[in-house]
This record gives C-alpha cells, structure tokens and sequence, in this order.
C-alpha cells in the first residue's frame, strides 16, 4: 500500500508533484513473469511532496551500485503503480537507456533529479522512472502516458541527452508497454 | 498554470539544508 508524504516543515520546497519510490527484487528461482508476482514484490519505500523529504529517503536508501542481484528502483508520480496495467501508463512506453556497470548511480541521480525538477516541459506526460539493476548491465528508464506521441518522446529524448550526461555513443531504444507485453520483455 | 521547476544545481544545494538532514 502506499503511503502518505509527511507533513512539509516551514522552509520546505514543495515539488510539482508527490511521488512514490518503489523497490523490487526477483526472487531468485522464481517465475515471475505474471503481474499477481511482480506485485507482490514491490515494495512501497516512502511518498514524498518536497525537495528536503526526498533527499531524507534518498540518503537513507542504498544506492543502485550498491545493490547486489535483480532489483529494480522505481520513482513514480504518486497515484501511478510502477506497471504498465496502471491507467496512467497502459497507452504509454519507455525510453530504455542500458548501462555498462559503474555508471548507474550517477545516471540515475540526474535522471530522478530532472524529473522532480521538471525539466521535461511535457505537460504531464512524464510518469516515473526505473533504475534496473542485472547481473551483465543496468538499464534505466523513463516512462510516459502516451507511447504514440511522437513530439513528445522525441522531446523527452532530448531532454535525457542533456541531463544524463552519458556517453555519445549510448544506445536509446523507445518501447511501447504494449509491444513490451506482445514480446515478453518486461 | 505555472510549474515549479528546478535545476540541478538548485536541488543539490537544497541537499545541504537542515530540514533535509
């Protein structure tokens, strides 16, 4: 179940949205393709409203590099279920950026930064993000409502270009949720 | 309506406040 952001304190910056971060682990020798699963697996870590609360939970949580095995860290807007079932996310898809080990936790810190910051400018297409830890790679993702809009995946493109500071060469594949389920890749 | 936007630098800065210790 999610949870309510506490109460902002005086000085606090409220953000343009609250959010949710979410942990997942693959349990290992488990089959956990179906949703029921996948479900039961996230976890609720904190709902947040302000720039000062999320860096609380932030420097209280592991940082991805730090983390061993298959687990996932998904920052979502709160109200939106981190699966592409969610209403919000059900017409929607991901830019998909795999990393080369080491390069995780920085990435994923300009990445969750720019979408509490609103630098997007996509109205409200932006739904979360995904950090994925794996054994050979790491792969972040950025997840929006409309995957047929294509003014606005190639805005957020641009935008993730700018702020990820990755190397040139990255490859960045954009997925629809719906084409994810017909191949079984997510 | 207007949107509260922050850049980068701004965010960091706000990680040294008390109230986000």
């Amino acid at each position: 179940p999610r949870k309510k952001p506490p109460p902002v304190k005086d000085g606090d910056h409220l953000l343009e949205y609250h959010y949710t971060l979410w942990f997942s682990r693959k349990s290992p020798g488990k089959q956990s393709s179906s949703s029921v699963s996948y479900n039961s697996q996230l976890k609720c870590i904190m709902t947040f409203a302000s720039i000062e609360q999320f860096w609380l939970i932030y420097s209280h949580v592991a940082r991805p590099h730090e983390l061993s095995g298959h687990c996932d860290y998904h920052l979502f807007k709160d109200g939106i279920k981190p699966m592409w079932e969610d209403e919000a996310n059900v017409k929607g898809g991901k830019w998909m950026i795999r990393l080369k080990k080491g390069l995780i936790s920085r990435c994923w810190e300009n990445l969750i930064l720019a979408v509490l910051g609103e630098q997007f400018i996509v109205g409200n297409e932006i739904c979360g993000a995904v950090a994925s830890m794996r054994y050979q790679e790491d792969i972040l993702s950025l997840w929006n409502r409309t995957a047929s809009n294509n003014e606005v995946t190639s805005k957020i493109r641009e935008t993730l270009k700018r702020v990820l500071n990755i190397p040139q060469n990255t490859i960045m594949e954009y997925k629809a949720h719906t084409d994810s389920i017909k191949d079984n890749s997510s | 309506g207007t949107r509260i936007v922050y850049d980068r630098s701004f965010l960091l800065k706000c990680r040294e406040s008390p109230l986000a210790q």
